[in-house]
């Protein structure tokens, strides 16, 4: 599965 | 960006207009609680550090300046030209506690061991647990002005959007998952499910909020 590479959400 | 999460994004700026245009209106802030907004500045100042350090998108750059300034800004109204009306016998939840939960979890599961990581993570849970002191009040005094009922409402089903969101992610961006969000946004929903019981089956209809 994919990791959260960056946080892009608010 | 898909239609949940900017429903969710659109619908916690709402909330964040309709407190203010209450502040405003009334000239009051009675029945809100100082902690749960002055914890919500907390939460944007640890998240939103990543300004200085990174670009996403213009779209998320302004709406974290707004997030940021308008939660100063509520929290200067509340301490410094509406503070006569605060009554701070009634917004008594030890805040205490919830920020040193929040940084407990937050320091034994970050992604990563990092300033940033560990502070986002903190914002995270602390976002989860905010409202609490805001929902204690209202079960102390009993009851809510409509607008503010509004407002609890709004920024409740900001974070349920934002389930949604996270459901379409996952389908459509290979497995995408976050779980501290994940687990934290359906606490952070949770919390409000006696609010939204009553805020559907009375204020809906046209009558005040009120606890039986």
């Amino acid at each position: 599965s994919a990791q959260p590479a960056e946080h892009d959400e608010l | 960006m898909n239609i949940f999460r900017l429903s969710g994004d659109l619908l916690h700026l709402a909330s964040i207009f309709i407190l203010i245009a209450r502040l405003h209106q009334t000239k009051s802030c009675a029945g809100i609680s100082l902690k749960t907004q002055y914890l919500y500045l907390l939460v944007f100042a640890t998240r939103y550090l990543d300004l200085f350090l990174g670009f996403v998108s213009v779209y998320n750059t302004l709406m974290k300046i707004f997030f940021l300034a308008s939660s100063g800004y509520i929290v200067y109204l509340m301490y410094s030209p509406l503070k006569a009306s605060y009554d701070k016998s009634l917004d008594s939840f030890r805040v205490e506690y919830i920020i040193a939960f929040a940084a407990v979890v937050a320091l034994a599961f970050p992604h990563k061991y990092s300033v940033v990581e560990v502070l986002w993570s903190f914002s995270i849970y602390l976002e989860s647990l905010a409202i609490i002191p805001q929902l204690f009040q209202m079960t102390r005094t009993g009851e809510a002005d409509n607008i503010t009922s509004h407002y609890v409402f709004a920024l409740g089903g900001y974070r349920a959007l934002y389930m949604l969101n996270w459901f379409y992610r996952y389908y459509t961006e290979d497995n995408y998952v976050d779980y501290i969000s994940w687990i934290a946004g359906i606490v952070q929903t949770a919390l409000y499910g006696d609010f939204f019981y009553i805020y559907i089956t009375r204020v809906l209809k046209g009558k005040s909020f009120k606890l039986p």
